[in-house]
């Protein structure tokens, strides 16, 4: 299930590793 | 003006520029290779700028007061959702802040004549059109304004109901405290006691059950293969 929501996830992610 | 409560203010901050993202969404579109000034009536046009607009919501609420202090996936719940009733909301705003009578006013700044699309649409489409088209003149009526709109936006982004969320109290106290901002912004601006508040939390019901029957209508689409490739609305259609 995780994987079909693979895009908002990393949209929402994609800062916090910074 | 009137004297604007401080977290009304801080929603108007969050808010992205109208000009800014016309700007971004047609570059995209035009980089795809759409013409400016093509064939803007088309279906798959309509949902490429949809997804566009999707990845604008996104990011508003990724970048947002109370929301950026959540954990991915409490913020994946809440927007999962409520993305419909983001996104038809945004067209809503743009028809009552800068659109024109008989026409609906597109994110590229586009617009289309209302009897062009009905002429065109189905049943069920051009009932969700008239419908929209109802909330809209409403909204005229009672001149919402961008700060109201822009409450609006968090009370239904911060919409604890139904959902196993970790941070469940966290999401409520943020409503309540959205629509005492909401609350005491409307008492400002309006002598009808309570009554414009009503208003909008009316509206707000009427838009969700709106956005959930334009849900299923892009759904029976996207099993008809109808809607075009597009990553993130294909994705929020699978998510509920």
């Amino acid at each position: 299930k995780k994987k079909d929501n693979a895009l908002l996830r990393y949209l929402l992610d994609k800062d916090d590793t910074v | 003006g009137p004297r604007m409560p401080h977290l009304v203010m801080e929603f108007l901050r969050c808010d992205p520029d109208e000009r800014q993202l016309q700007n971004k969404i047609t570059a995209h579109l035009q980089q795809m290779g759409w013409e400016k000034e093509g064939n803007p009536g088309t279906f798959s046009l309509m949902c490429l700028m949809a997804d566009q607009t999707l990845f604008s919501i996104v990011e508003w609420a990724r970048t947002s007061i109370f929301f950026k202090q959540l954990k991915v996936n409490d913020q994946m719940k809440l927007l999962h959702s409520c993305w419909s009733d983001l996104l038809l909301l945004d067209i809503i705003t743009r028809q009552v802040l800068y659109g024109k009578e008989g026409s609906l006013l597109l994110v590229t700044g586009q617009e289309i004549k209302l009897t062009d699309i009905a002429s065109h649409a189905g049943p069920t489409l051009a009932s969700l059109v008239q419908r929209g088209q109802e909330l809209v003149e409403k909204l005229h009526i009672l001149k919402v304004d961008r700060q109201e709109f822009a409450c609006i936006k968090f009370l239904i982004l911060f919409n604890p109901g139904g959902k196993q969320l970790e941070d469940h109290h966290y999401i409520e106290s943020v409503q309540e405290q959205v629509e005492g901002a909401l609350l005491e912004y409307t008492l400002c601006i309006s002598s009808h006691l309570l009554g414009r508040f009503a208003h909008l939390l009316l509206f707000l019901s009427e838009l969700r059950s709106l956005s959930s029957l334009a849900e299923d209508y892009l759904y029976c689409k996207h099993l008809s293969n109808e809607v075009p490739c597009n990553n993130l609305l294909i994705e929020m259609l699978h998510a509920k």
